[in-house]
């Protein structure tokens, strides 16, 4: 995974360095002092050499701890693995907000459009009894009127 | 330059859910 | 062209550059400490060998050269390391997606096809505001015929009291009844001439 591949890089990193460094160099450098105490030389570099490292892998456990590396590292590592099987580039922002947004509502338009729908069917059914009644309301007064009419033209 | 892009990625990972929750208040609002 | 790498930055929480320079940072702070303290055991070195010739400014020198070839040679394997770590541990993969973008593939909506969206809710909602408005007309209608029914049946059933109350009486059909009353008023009339006549 990706923290093993940060660690093993960053060794690799140091060790080229430290061969870069190389007493050779160290001694060819402070070749006045290493004339005059080739073991000092040696084990200041030496000392040198081991401080270094020390040094530069303190640094990277405070980083490392600092940014949440390996979290993140490992995080990414099963996103990664996740996709793995998704060919072609994914989405990517596309430095419009507003057009990105659309998406993360989306979801919620398609339930409120589902929504009203529903409604919408139950309003109308709803509504076609209520007309029925009306239309039935309709029927029975005209009815009561012919019935009093006729009664009316028999007392006439 | 640096800190506008993280403030970007952070706005752009957290809003969204904001958004969406204002978005559904005025939506259910309307529909009352 | 500078890759802003924004997308990491959003996974992150930083940018993979400002990370990177925080580590060259951190290395060369580390480098130069510890070139800053092998210097100085020299020089203390230095100063307690008798007869030693050397000169501070020397060892200076010494320390500048050496560090310079090292600091060319760290410059160079960070360039590498950071190329690597850039790609291979910092960058997200074109085809992964973060999860909170998951609904940008589930919802792949083009502008229009929002906008067609938005625009079928807002016919629905004012199909609904129309079956609102025609559910209270035809409430309201059926509470006006509630109160015309009731009046109705009540002057129906004034009808049919009345005929009840002549038929409870014997009195059978109205229209008969009526025309006999008629008829007999007429003989009572014609009886109330002839009473006259005689009378005179």
């Amino acid at each position: 995974g990706r923290a093993q591949v940060f660690t093993t890089v960053v060794d690799a990193f140091l060790e080229e360095l430290v061969a870069a460094g190389s007493y050779q160099k160290f001694g060819r450098c402070y070749r006045c002092f290493y004339k005059l105490q080739p073991q000092l030389t040696r084990s200041i570099y030496d000392q040198f050499i081991s401080q270094l490292q020390s040094s530069i892998q303190e640094e990277i456990q405070e980083l490392k701890s600092e940014g949440n590396l390996e979290g993140l590292f490992n995080s990414l590592d099963k996103i990664v693995e996740e996709a793995k099987d998704r060919e072609g580039p994914a989405w990517r922002p596309s430095g419009i907000p507003e057009q990105d947004i659309h998406s993360a509502l989306v979801p919620y338009l398609l339930k409120h459009r589902s929504y009203l729908r529903q409604v919408l069917r139950k309003k109308e059914e709803e509504n076609r009894k209520v007309a029925e009644s009306v239309l039935a309301g309709r029927d029975k007064i005209v009815e009561l009127q012919q019935l009093i009419q006729a009664h009316k033209q028999a007392w006439q | 330059f640096d800190e506008l892009i993280v403030e970007t990625g952070k706005r752009r990972k957290q809003w969204p859910k904001k958004i969406l929750m204002h978005a559904i208040q005025t939506m259910k609002a309307e529909q009352e | 062209a500078v890759d802003p790498m924004a997308y990491e930055a959003q996974f992150f929480g930083f940018t993979p550059q400002t990370c990177m320079l925080r580590i060259y940072l951190a290395f060369q702070d580390c480098l130069f400490e510890v070139m800053q303290v092998v210097e100085a055991v020299i020089l203390r070195k230095v100063d307690k060998m008798p007869d030693c010739n050397i000169t501070p400014s020397q060892v200076r020198k010494c320390t500048e050269e050496f560090l310079l070839f090292v600091k060319d040679r760290f410059d160079k394997l960070f360039d590498k390391m950071e190329e690597v770590l850039l790609q291979q541990v910092l960058s997200i993969p074109e085809n992964v997606l973060l999860p909170e973008d998951k609904v940008h593939e589930q919802y792949p909506y083009s502008p229009e096809q929002f906008r067609a969206l938005q625009e079928e809710i807002r016919q629905l909602q004012l199909q609904c505001r129309a079956e609102a408005a025609a559910e209270q007309a035809l409430r309201a209608e059926l509470e006006e015929q509630k109160v015309v029914k009731a009046e109705l049946e009540k002057i129906l059933q004034w009808f049919n009291d009345l005929e009840k109350t002549f038929r409870e009486q014997g009195i059978g059909n109205l229209k008969e009844c009526l025309s006999f009353l008629t008829q007999s008023s007429k003989k009572l009339q014609v009886v109330m001439k002839e009473v006259e006549q005689k009378s005179e």
